[in-house]
């Protein structure tokens, strides 16, 4: 099975 | 106040269909460089970064840093109405609650006006650091939204296999499996079929197809689409408005539990 990472795990608010 | 004039009207309509889909709602900010938006779909696995430049408008002017708030669904009604020839001009006064659309016919003998309201929406932005990707690859959009359309009709996801040669899509499903291969083709005599390839690192990764076929939408936007690809990070999509700016898309290759 694999997951979908989020947007959040790469890049950080600013 | 806010006042951008784009002859190419059709352009605005591009992009919102393009985003409409995967965002519901979104600031648009608009400063002295020009008029942005950044955004994350709903379950915030991806992310849209629009960004026109000033210079790109026939007629630009931002007194003040705004931020609009809209409903995409709403702004595509409007923009709707737009003829696909007419100029389009977005007015808002500084804290005002509607932005105006005007458009103009390309004879000006038809003159139309549609107001809409603004929304406060909560969205924080994200800071996408500058980065040297492992693989370019720039290609057709109407192949790649023909690619990803194909494979999804066979999978969930796609693996994108880029080396110095070639770039290559494949997926499985239940039933059975596929594979397109486009080949490097620096084409002279008929530039929108090139296919070009910039690589450091061949690399592999897996990526929802569901999302890469609503990025797909944005390929009235241009002939050419650029995929920007590393080891571990989010791919980027991007249409190159000529002229004018771009419209992005990040997504996370799929990891393995």
């Amino acid at each position: 099975a694999s997951a979908q990472p989020r947007m959040l795990a790469f890049f950080k608010p600013l | 106040m806010f006042e951008a004039r784009l002859q190419q009207g059709a352009l605005l309509k591009k992009v919102v269909e393009a985003i409409k889909d995967l965002i519901e709602d979104a600031n648009f900010d608009c400063n002295n460089s020009g008029f942005s938006l950044q955004a994350m779909d709903s379950s915030h696995v991806s992310l849209v970064a629009l960004s026109l430049r000033a210079d790109g408008f026939e007629h630009y002017r931002c007194d003040r840093n705004v931020s609009m708030g809209m409903k995409l669904a709403n702004l595509s009604k409007i923009l709707k109405c737009a003829g696909n020839d007419d100029a389009i001009t977005m007015k808002s006064e500084d804290n005002g609650d509607t932005i105006t659309f005007m458009f103009e016919s390309q004879n000006q003998e038809r003159l139309s006006e549609f107001d809409l309201k603004l929304m406060d929406i909560d969205s924080e932005h994200l800071g996408i650091p500058e980065a040297e990707y492992d693989a370019t690859v720039k290609l057709p959009s109407s192949e790649f939204q023909r690619i990803v359309k194909d494979l999804a009709s066979i999978g969930d996801t796609v693996e994108i296999s880029v080396t110095k040669d070639a770039v290559k899509f494949g997926t499985n499903g239940d039933i059975g499996s596929a594979n397109v291969m486009c080949r490097q083709n620096k084409s002279v005599d008929k530039p929108e079929e090139s296919t070009e390839i910039d690589i450091t690192e061949p690399v592999a990764l897996t990526f929802a197809l569901r999302y890469l076929n609503s990025f797909a939408k944005a390929t009235p936007l241009s002939s050419h689409v650029v995929l920007k690809l590393s080891k571990d990070l989010p791919i980027v999509v991007e249409y190159h408005i000529e002229n004018v700016g771009r419209l992005s898309f990040f997504l996370a290759p799929k990891v393995e539990e």
